[in-house]
């Protein structure tokens, strides 16, 4: 994860890597055998969440970012179904 | 919105509570589950059915953190609320509630109606929405009970999936033969627009007409207001994306999806004088904010703004509307313009220049 000046605690990056992991890490297999852990880095993953919700994309756990994360919602992941 | 095709291979659809949350009564949370599977009910041809025993197509349950065979898990209070699989066998269409949230009718904690009504989406094909105003969208917002849940994302990701209630009176036992919209001798009780589309009524039965492309969905009136009695006499939008019905000396308002707390009421309150006993049309015109009563041959105004009946009224119909001389069944506003109705025949009239533009039939907005 890209050191970020003010978002550099321990909690905010836990937070984002379990966030991501559970919303934006499962894509289809090509080859249509299930699912399979998408190997994005985490600011692509990041990119697409922050799309995702109408954010500035900006691939960083910014302010605005976190919030959004910490919005209680629905445990479906928003990509890969 | 986002679906997984193909949805479920059939319409009609069953659905079992396994177990409960001790947050709300067991009438509560039924209640909750009932209405959200009406909110996709009402604008597709699903049916669903509850059973108590047995497997169902969607299995409802409430577990916390790691649950039965569920791969996924929960995380204790807020976090993640709820989750549902996307249409199939086994977990396939299953619901589950995190049973560390508290689980409301209102708007404290989270309110199950809505947080189900979401999940549900899932369980028949949906996936989440980018649409913040979608009820798909990711995260928990609370909207009121008496607004329809859905947007128009959600309807048009559900109906790319099932499409639209059915257009020909279907099987449905509780549906009796519907008056036919094409018939040479259609009338109409009332009539009222809502949003972008234009709602007819007659008896028991209701369509909804979306102007743009004619396209009608047929329904009953119980199917959409349960507690609204059939035969509606008038209908009108007032200035506050509200319906307000009338029959007899009783009127309702109508938001969104709910019969407001409180209705009906006497029309008095409105103040018709206690000699009012009924109200023959109503249509609210949206650039001057006064609603017009059509009582016989005459009419009274009222002003949505200040919620008054105005002085000097009733007036004669025809000195403030030439041409419109016999009694009026409906009225509606369009674009402006005012359409009066009277048995098979209908009325285009510009209240600006006060006259008729045309006569057409009254099943000129059906696509006969």
């Amino acid at each position: 994860l890209p050191t970020h000046p003010e978002r550099d605690n321990e909690e905010d990056s836990k937070l984002v890597q379990n966030y991501l992991n559970k919303f934006y890490a499962v894509e289809p297999d090509p080859n249509q055998l299930g699912w399979k852990i998408n190997a994005e880095s985490t600011a692509e993953k990041l990119r697409k969440m922050q799309q995702f919700f109408g954010l500035k994309v900006t691939g960083k756990p910014d302010n605005e970012t976190l919030e959004m994360m910490k919005k209680p919602r629905c445990g479906v992941p928003d990509v890969g179904l | 919105y986002g679906f997984t095709l193909p949805g479920w291979k059939k319409t009609k659809l069953t659905y079992r509570i396994v177990n409960y949350t001790p947050d709300m009564s067991k009438e509560d949370v039924d209640k909750a589950m009932e209405k959200a599977f009406k909110v996709w009910s009402a604008v597709t041809p699903l049916i669903f059915t509850r059973i108590q025993k047995g497997i169902a197509d969607i299995m409802i349950a409430f577990g916390t953190k790691a649950h039965g065979q569920c791969p996924r898990y929960f995380d204790g209070p807020l976090g993640v609320l709820a989750h549902a699989f996307p249409p199939g066998n086994g977990l396939g269409g299953d619901v589950h509630f995190d049973e560390d949230e508290d689980w409301t009718t209102g708007s404290a904690g989270f309110n199950l109606f809505l947080v189900a009504a979401h999940e549900f989406g899932h369980a028949l094909g949906l996936s989440h929405s980018s649409d913040q105003r979608a009820l798909m969208f990711p995260s928990y917002a609370y909207v009121s009970p008496s607004e329809f849940p859905l947007s128009a994302d959600d309807i048009s990701g559900i109906q790319s999936i099932y499409g639209s209630p059915p257009n020909v009176p279907d099987k449905r036992p509780t549906t009796p033969t519907s008056p036919k919209t094409c018939g040479s001798q259609m009338s109409f009780d009332a009539i009222t627009t809502l949003r972008q589309e234009v709602i007819f009524l007659k008896g028991r039965h209701l369509w909804r007409v979306y102007p743009d492309n004619s396209e009608a969905e047929r329904g009953l009136i119980s199917a959409f207001w349960p507690n609204l009695p059939p035969g509606i006499e008038a209908a009108y939008e007032n200035t506050k994306d509200q319906i307000l019905l009338f029959k007899g000396n009783k009127f309702w308002v109508i938001s969104g999806y709910q019969v407001l707390f409180g209705y009906p009421k006497n029309i008095n309150t409105l103040g018709f004088p206690k000699g009012v006993k009924k109200v023959d049309a109503a249509v609210c015109n949206k650039n001057t904010g006064k609603t017009d009563f059509f009582i016989g041959d005459k009419y009274w105004r009222f002003d949505e703004n200040s919620q008054t009946m105005e002085k000097g009224y009733p007036r004669l119909t025809v000195n403030e509307f030439p041409g419109i001389s016999q009694r009026v069944d409906a009225v509606f506003q369009q674009k402006g313009l005012f359409y009066f109705f009277h048995g098979s025949k209908q009325w285009e009239f510009d209240p600006i220049a006060k006259k008729v533009i045309r006569e057409i039939k009254s099943n000129s907005w059906f696509n006969c």
